[in-house]
């Protein structure tokens, strides 16, 4: 038995927008310590993990660890039927080839219940160790979509480079060049707004603009995203999720042979 | 010239 009562349906809302164009079908976990998601592009490039917290529902029932293989793109399909301000609870049945999603209005006057297909997924679950990172930018989100989507007409890499003047985001493409340079500005009205970088080493490394442009799909779940690079590892891009977790993207460098 | 790494790569199947 799982049932799972989120009040602020609209972050499953917003989860949802942010992987299904990464991801077509996962396996959502649920255990004590929360529902999650990790899950690969079909290039195996790139991987999304999601962890909301049990701690973050109004009620969490999960009698015992259970896996549900879910198309995104359907449960997308779902959730788009639910009010941004609508309590979203989802339950399932042990053995059940099924999931159901209710939706409550704020005032109840209005309940629906959306009942899914689940499906078998055979998926390859990564270990990914922790490790230190040669540098971390923590920068407002708007500000990394913007860069992202801006370079994405210019070229189709872009090589992200910290040093202690900054990190430095650079593309080329057929019609010239772009580098863009943010330095650290801890002098903001807002927390959010500033951009703080962490470097232990100068790093530099290349990637596909495409998959960063997807990661930037989550920008409306946390006004900033944290940057963490090293030379021999995936960047992670991440979101936290306000006092529930975080959805993470795991993308591999381009390198030279 | 510049390939596209794969996450097995850096991280085990588990």
């Amino acid at each position: 038995m799982l049932e799972l009562r989120l009040v602020q349906g609209s972050l499953l809302k917003k989860v949802l927008e942010a992987t299904k164009d990464l991801v077509t079908d996962a396996n959502f976990d649920c255990s004590a310590t929360g529902f999650s998601l990790q899950a690969m592009d079909s290039s195996h490039v790139a991987l999304v993990a999601l962890l909301l917290r049990s701690e973050g529902f109004e009620h969490y029932r999960c009698d015992r660890n259970i896996s549900m293989g879910m198309n995104l793109n359907n449960m997308s399909k779902m959730l788009k039927c639910a009010g941004n301000d609508d309590i979203i609870t989802i339950k399932g049945d042990d053995g059940s080839d099924t999931v159901t999603f209710m939706f409550e209005s704020p005032n109840q006057d209005k309940i629906s219940d959306f009942e899914m297909k689940l499906m078998d997924i055979d998926s390859e679950h990564l270990g990914i160790p922790e490790a230190e990172y040669h540098a971390i930018v923590k920068m407002p989100s708007s500000e990394f979509q913007r860069i992202c989507k801006d370079l994405s007409s210019i070229g189709d890499t872009v090589v992200i480079s910290v040093t202690k003047e900054g990190v430095k985001f650079s593309t080329r493409g057929d019609i010239g060049t772009a580098n863009i340079v943010c330095r650290q500005n801890k002098t903001v009205d807002k927390p959010e707004e500033a951009t703080i970088i962490e470097m232990n080493e100068p790093v530099s490394l290349t990637f596909a603009l495409r998959y960063l442009n997807s990661f930037t799909k989550a920008t409306p779940l946390s006004e900033s995203v944290t940057v963490s690079l090293s030379s021999e590892l995936p960047v992670v891009v991440e979101y936290k999720i306000a006092d529930m977790g975080y959805i993470r993207f795991y993308l591999a460098p381009k390198i030279e042979d | 010239q510049i390939f596209q790494s794969l996450l097995v790569d850096f991280f085990n199947n588990k």
